[in-house]
């Protein structure tokens, strides 16, 4: 999980 | 999405529903603290950025919207619709926010993902969140007595982040690559200044008493 898949929350 | 994450997006969404309620229902936003409805709507503007870059669901973009939006119509009732500035508490709601904004951002250009425009942004964007809540906090600590619907919103906001703790939980043990230690580290201390709060609510809840908070 890099940078970009941690952004799917809220 | 897991049922903690869902869980408190709607508990998130109903504690907006019930701050847009009061204030719509009794013209009134006693109790509730502007700097804290200015610090959401900079932390909502600042971490969905990625609004035009970078599309998750229709779900998400649609929250983002909503967020975004409610924040911006709350500080905008609070600041120019007469009826309900008059009842405004001004004169406990003095904590100086600006150092948080300071502070969260110095923070976001030491500590982020990736040291690009929208990393830092959506880093200070967490950082920010974690300490919004604490002019609300203080504000109802001055005023001792909380109303019904303000101590309901205040609640429905920790509820959120313990769920969004599980649902971190829930994602460590079930996605192979799951890390986050920025979003993790700021999350818990955000739901620890909540502890306090949680503690006298749960106290007036038990005794069905009306929620009053120590000097």
């Amino acid at each position: 999980g890099g940078a970009e898949d941690s952004k799917d929350e809220l | 999405m897991n049922v903690f994450r869902l869980a408190g997006d709607m508990t998130h969404l109903a504690s907006i529903l019930i701050l847009l309620l009061k204030i719509y229902a009794t013209k009134s936003c006693s109790g509730i603290s502007l700097k804290t409805q200015e610090l959401y709507a900079l932390v909502f503007l600042a971490r969905y950025l990625d609004l035009f870059t970078n599309f998750i669901s229709v779900y998400n973009t649609v929250m983002k919207l909503v967020f975004i939006g409610s924040s911006l119509a709350i500080v905008w009732c609070m600041r120019m619709h007469k009826m309900v500035k008059r009842s405004y508490n001004k004169e406990l709601d003095t904590f100086r926010h600006y150092f948080l904004i300071a502070g969260c951002f110095m923070l976001a250009l030491l500590v982020n993902e990736k040291f690009t425009f929208q990393e830092v942004l959506w880093a200070f964007s967490i950082y920010l969140e974690a300490v919004s809540m604490i002019p609300q906090l203080i504000l109802l600590q001055r005023s001792g007595n909380v109303d019904n619907l303000t101590g309901q919103y205040v609640f429905l906001l920790g509820a959120y982040r313990a769920l969004y703790i599980l649902n971190w939980i829930y994602r460590y043990f079930t996605e192979p690559h799951f890390s986050r230690w920025i979003a993790c580290v700021a999350g818990l201390v955000q739901t620890a200044l909540y502890a306090d709060f949680f503690y006298y609510y749960f106290i007036s809840w038990k005794n069905n008493a009306k929620l009053q908070l120590p000097a």
